[in-house]
């Protein structure tokens, strides 16, 4: 099931790294089969933005958000950042703490995290600079209003 | 040869994170 989503106001750890950011998920190491809302197969390094719109446009449950970078600081966690994100139209403020290297998916750029190389080094994963004003993809439940 | 048995197949979604507020605005 997908993973829980974050509330705005106190910094949470992102849900995709379970209770800590201290992990980094197995599906981001260059090779991972990823399987698409239509059932096509394709490795992590071959994603592209119309895969994810696609697959949510298919998805009942699921819709895509833009999330604008607004600001990263140094987490509290070693190696880690907090990210402050202005999330979908009304651009709610949402802050996660992520590793140096987690990847979020750009659009239009792909893959980007605090610390490409690192990504890089740890996941083979290439990997852009994450900026602020970047928009990556994220996801949210069509039935939230 | 021996044929690979078992790769993990994540789904799409799992990449990208849920980041919209849940509680009510």
């Amino acid at each position: 099931s997908p993973a829980p989503a974050l509330a705005p106001g106190p910094v949470q750890a992102s849900p995709s790294l379970s209770s800590s950011p201290t992990t980094l998920p197995p599906f981001f190491m260059r090779g991972s089969i990823i399987q698409l809302a239509d059932g096509e197969l394709k490795r992590v390094e071959d994603l592209k933005t119309e895969d994810f719109i696609q697959s949510a446009e298919i998805s009942s449950e699921l819709k895509i958000d833009s999330s604008t970078v607004e600001r990263i600081d140094t987490g509290q966690t070693p190696n880690a950042v907090i990210i402050q994100f202005g999330v979908g139209e009304h651009k709610a403020q949402v802050c996660v703490e992520v590793l140096l290297e987690y990847p979020f998916f750009v659009f239009g750029q792909g893959w980007s995290s605090c610390c490409p190389d690192r990504t890089t080094q740890l996941l083979e994963l290439s990997c852009a600079k994450l900026c602020v004003g970047d928009v990556c993809v994220s996801l949210t439940l069509r039935s939230l209003r | 040869n021996v044929e690979p048995r078992s790769v993990p197949v994540f789904p799409w979604h799992s990449l990208v994170p849920f980041l919209a507020p849940t509680q009510s605005d």
